[in-house]
């Protein structure tokens, strides 16, 4: 079949497009097909179907093998992947991404294999985020090391962080307050925080996950660069995908800074959290 | 910025006189990207794009102003027209009725923190404010509302986890004027626009008090689904209004020319940080250039 360039280019725009109104952000959307584009050229690609295939294959490379580790979550009860004792999680991000929903759906994950797990009520700031925290613990099954009034968030994880040795918890998850990555002071109170876990447990925080909500746009890749630089972030949690929006931002999180995806929030309840599975995550923006 | 991609756009151009649309072709790509970059929705974009040249087109030429000035005049002045171009206040009822107003949104976008800081603000201003609690569903949202009530001085209108939602917004709202309060605000639950349950809910409440202002809060780091969002909470409940939260951060908040273009409602306040004083009225113009920024 004889197939003019000229429909090449306008199945290119319409995937630039669909790249677009998924967050990818015009500039990572731009690059993908301008890549496609060359294939298309050099005369490999020959159908739309082939176009759409390549597209989708270089998303998929690109959020299924980041540079920057794998996609596990580092866990081993009483392995010695964390010395022989808790694992410990420190959760991070900007205002209402879904942290403190995640922790719980996380403690629940474990409990519900067997192990103990601990919350830390590191958001001593908001309004009632220490009774919300403990509500998760009552449904999840952990133990939550509350905040005494007035403590500072660092003394509140170093104190969890040695009971959860002292009283052999297989992992601690440390809740932290929102905070946005554009005010130094609280990025700097956050590393303060994690050299406190550190100074608790050496080893940890075996991760710093990254809430990133899915609704977001463009602005997810400077969260991650501010807090990266900040704490140090292992892993990205990517939440709210029950909703329309697709995430696309975060590929250009993945492509520039490398950190993989861990988990994925799709809902409000204690069993919505998955696995990444970058091939489902693929197939949403290409349905 | 805008201007300086402009500036590089154009310096492909001779120095022409007039915007025609060959030498604009390049400028308005350069627009487009810019305007996407801001995380304005490609839905609005394209409209606006085709306002934009239409304008620059039928543009007198203006002397000793480069062509790429009147563009980037023209994109400023229709960003200020698109958001609606001067200060909207929440409506008064007639009558000595109070303000009922009533707070919509996605999960996380600060409704909580934001009904708090409005009844602040309008305490401030020497009106006689109450809260009422109608998330039954997120732990711990009635006690947030309540400390934050405490914090601001405003009473708190709850009855707590087992009534339905427009039950309780309904008995709220009486005791408010058999208390003769000025304004009762109505924190709701977050919810997906495409849960049809929760957009039930949602006109259920909206039905039972018929508020005088429905405001749609928004996140300002809201990506491109911002467009389809407005449109199914103002078919919903029609909104009179929205308020732009977190604008503190370096979001440039394109979600923002989504609520006007989308639902014709203008944005009536932002929201400028954690604290229950982090209430502002919002400029139009300050909003064209932080996302022309
Ligand atoms: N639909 C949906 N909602 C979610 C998801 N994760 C969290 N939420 C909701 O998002 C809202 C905010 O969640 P939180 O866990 O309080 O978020 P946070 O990051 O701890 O917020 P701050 O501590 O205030 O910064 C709540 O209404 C949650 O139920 C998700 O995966 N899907
Ligand atoms: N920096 C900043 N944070 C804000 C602003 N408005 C709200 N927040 C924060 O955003 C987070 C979520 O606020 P909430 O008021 O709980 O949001 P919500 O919409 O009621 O959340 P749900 O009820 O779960 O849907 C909290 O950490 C707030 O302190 C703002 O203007 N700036
Ligand atoms: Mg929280
Ligand atoms: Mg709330």
């Amino acid at each position: 079949t004889y197939w003019r360039l000229e429909d090449a280019d306008a199945t290119l725009e319409d995937l630039e497009d669909a790249l677009i109104s998924s967050d990818f952000g015009p500039q990572t959307a731009f690059k993908i097909v301008d890549a496609v584009r060359e294939q298309v050229r050099s005369g490999a690609l020959r159908t739309p179907e082939d176009i759409k295939a390549a597209l989708r294959d270089s998303v998929l490379s690109l959020v299924a093998r980041p540079s920057g580790g794998s996609s596990e979550l580092a866990f081993a009860p009483g392995s010695d992947a964390a010395g022989g004792g808790p694992t410990v999680y420190l959760i991070v991000g900007v205002n209402g991404g879904g942290k403190t929903t995640t922790i719980g759906k996380l403690a629940h994950r474990f409990t519900s294999r067997g192990a103990r797990v601990l919350l830390a009520a590191g958001d001593t700031f908001r309004a009632a985020a220490g009774e919300q925290l403990r509500l998760w613990s009552q449904r999840s099954g952990a133990e939550v090391e509350a905040a005494s009034a007035g403590a500072r968030p660092d003394a509140v994880l170093f104190r969890a962080a040695q009971r959860a040795q002292r009283e052999a918890f297989d992992l601690l998850l440390c809740d932290s307050s929102g905070r946005l990555h554009t005010d130094p002071g609280l990025m700097a109170e956050l590393a303060k925080c994690r050299r406190s876990l550190a100074s608790a447990l050496p080893g940890a925080p075996h991760e710093v996950l990254l809430v990133l909500d899915g609704t977001t746009g463009v602005n997810m890749l400077a969260q991650a660069r501010e807090f990266g630089a900040s704490v140090g972030v292992t892993g990205l949690v990517l939440t709210k995908l029950d909703g329309t929006s697709r995430g696309g931002a975060v590929v250009s999180v993945i492509d520039q800074l490398g950190v993989p995806i861990k988990l994925v929030g799709v809902g409000e309840g204690l069993e919505d959290l998955q696995f990444f599975d970058p091939a489902a995550f693929v197939d949403a923006l290409f349905p | 910025t805008l201007s300086q991609s402009l500036n590089k756009a154009w310096g492909m151009v001779q120095k022409d006189a007039r915007l025609t649309p060959e030498n604009m072709k390049a400028p308005l790509r350069e627009i487009r990207r810019a305007l996407l970059e801001a995380d304005v929705p490609l839905m609005v974009v394209r409209p606006f794009i085709a306002r934009v040249e239409g304008r620059a087109l039928g543009a007198a030429v203006t002397k000793g102003v480069s062509p790429q000035q009147q563009l980037v005049k023209i994109v400023y002045d229709e960003l200020v027209i698109l958001m609606g171009g001067k200060q909207v206040s929440l409506n008064v009822p007639e009558g000595g009725e109070p303000q009922v107003i009533l707070m919509a949104g996605l999960q996380g976008t600060g409704k909580t923190t934001t009904a708090a800081k409005l009844a602040a603000f309008l305490k401030n201003k020497g009106g006689r404010v109450m809260l009422v609690a109608t998330d039954v569903y997120r732990p711990a949202a009635i006690e947030q509302l309540v400390v934050l009530g405490g914090q601001v001085g405003v009473p708190v209108f709850e009855r707590g986890l087992n009534v339905p939602p427009a039950d309780i917004a309904r008995e709220g709202v009486a005791l408010a004027k058999e208390e003769g309060m000025d304004t009762v605000i109505i924190d709701t639950a977050g919810r997906l626009q495409i849960d049809a349950t929760l957009m039930q809910e949602l006109q259920e409440i909206s039905s039972a008090v018929r508020p005088t202002d429905t405001l749609l809060v928004v996140d300002a780091m809201t990506g491109q689904e911002a467009a389809g969002l407005v449109k199914t909470f103002n078919t919903t409940v029609p909104l009179t209004g929205a308020i732009v939260t977190k604008l503190d951060g370096d979001a440039r908040g394109g979600a923002a020319l989504a609520v006007k273009e989308v639902s014709g409602c203008p944005i009536k306040f932002v929201g400028m940080g954690e604290k229950t004083d982090a209430l502002e009225l919002f400029y139009p113009d300050r909003m064209a250039s932080r996302i022309l920024a």
